[in-house]
């Protein structure tokens, strides 16, 4: 039964990369088969898994370019289609494509994994429009401050959008609170207005501020891997458990 | 004496707003006259300054779909050209103008600041491209952590090649270190690489982690004018300092 979620937000350094891979090895550790998808032309997740060099790209394999076989790469138990800054052509090429909304839901039809995990870049464009109408779930990962609450409210709108023109079965899962300083006045302010201005899910569990999650991708793991004793990695496990009961009763 | 100064980083969430929104009222408060320029469709700069319900944009204006006094935005003693989720369109609708990537730096030769400053979107597109192409300088603001340095990497590569197309007298004023915590082991390794892997300036001065830059915007005002005796407001106004003598010597 394939679960598809996108992890997906138009602010930047939100912890959308950082818990893509770390859901993703958790669920790998459970003996899913997970294929994660980066979709940003950063390509933070693919130099996260420890990949340079990257000739053919997830969007070469949308566009008929590539060979699925050419992209695909195996690494620390995930299979991965990697993205490159040859990415940030993105609007133009993806476009040309006919109804491209759907190129990645329709490539994604022709395969068998239990997960499919994809990271969104910090924009709202054809990447993430493709991500979204491909996905069964999104998530939507946060820093709990002032300025993500604008970024909240973008990312709804659009998701709304989606859901009328693309893919009315999309649910969020919720909010995932990240990086968060729980001694912070600031942090339970942001979470009193969430709940009191948006009909949107929060995850119980947070992903709170460590270190080790910064450090990880120098040693090219998720933190589940590098640290698996860290808060950080206590912190996904529980984001992860609370994931699957979401999916299981959705 | 005009200088126009972009803020820029492929990287998400790095500083780049925070770092305009500040600067721009630590110059204000030296009695310059400074234009704040936002060109991030998440708009995050002009809500900062308290502007909600934008109707006509800084790219209304570009693409002469609005004249200045209908852009231009008063407020906390700053000039602002705001933005709106509306340019999400950028992409398409810039591209149409001819020579677009010139197009602000032909519009801001008409107006008169001391300094003018550009928050741009954390992507490599065509709002990047026209805040570089108008830009005397350019900052990097960035995290002093791992997955900062490969979008170093990716911005400093799109500064060569707007040198080389469209703005020869570009200048990287420096990266400056945002959200620092000075304790970290990863702080000083990141810091040390860089100086090791780029030729490239750091700031002497760094912006250090403190919640009352986060909590500034919900205030509608810079950190400078909301919490004048905290640490980054020092920050920030050492930062100020060192901007000034590096332009008065380059
Ligand atoms: N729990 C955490 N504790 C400490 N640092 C973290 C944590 N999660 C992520 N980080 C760091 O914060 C920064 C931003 O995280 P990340 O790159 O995952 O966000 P993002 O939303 O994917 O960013 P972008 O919008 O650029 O794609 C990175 O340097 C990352 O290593
Ligand atoms: N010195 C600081 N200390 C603590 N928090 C900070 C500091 N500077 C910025 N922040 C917070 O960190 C988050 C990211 O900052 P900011 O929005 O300025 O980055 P950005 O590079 O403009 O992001 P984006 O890529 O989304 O445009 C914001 O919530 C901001 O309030
Ligand atoms: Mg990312
Ligand atoms: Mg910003």
């Amino acid at each position: 039964m394939l679960s598809t979620i996108a992890f997906s937000n138009h602010k930047g350094g939100t912890g959308k990369t950082t818990s893509t891979i770390n859901i993703a090895a958790v669920l790998r550790n459970k003996g899913k088969r997970v294929l994660v998808i980066d979709l940003d032309p950063q390509a933070n997740l693919t130099y996260s898994l420890g990949v340079t060099g990257v000739d053919a790209t997830v969007q070469d394999w949308l566009i008929g370019h590539s060979g699925l076989d050419e992209c695909l790469i195996q690494t620390e138990g995930l299979s991965l289609l990697p993205a490159s800054v040859s990415m940030v052509n993105s609007e133009d090429v993806l476009k040309k494509i006919p109804n491209y909304s759907f190129s990645l839901k329709n490539k994604l039809s022709q395969l068998d994994y239990d997960f499919v995990l994809i990271d969104c870049p910090p924009a709202i464009g054809s990447l993430t429009r493709i991500a979204l109408t491909a996905s069964d779930y999104v998530i939507i990962p946060m820093l709990l401050e002032i300025l993500s609450i604008q970024g909240l409210s973008q990312i709804m709108k659009f998701i709304k959008d989606i859901k009328i023109t693309s893919n009315p079965s999309l649910e969020i899962l919720g909010v995932l609170g990240v990086c968060v300083n729980e001694s912070r006045k600031l942090t339970s302010e942001v979470l009193g207005f969430i709940d009191f201005a948006y009909k949107v899910d929060v995850f119980n569990n947070r992903i709170h501020n460590n270190v080790k999650a910064a450090e990880a991708p120098s040693f090219a793991k998720s933190v589940i891997d590098y640290a698996p004793e860290c808060t950080s990695t206590k912190d996904y496990k529980a984001v992860t458990d609370e994931i699957l009961k979401k999916i299981e009763f959705s």
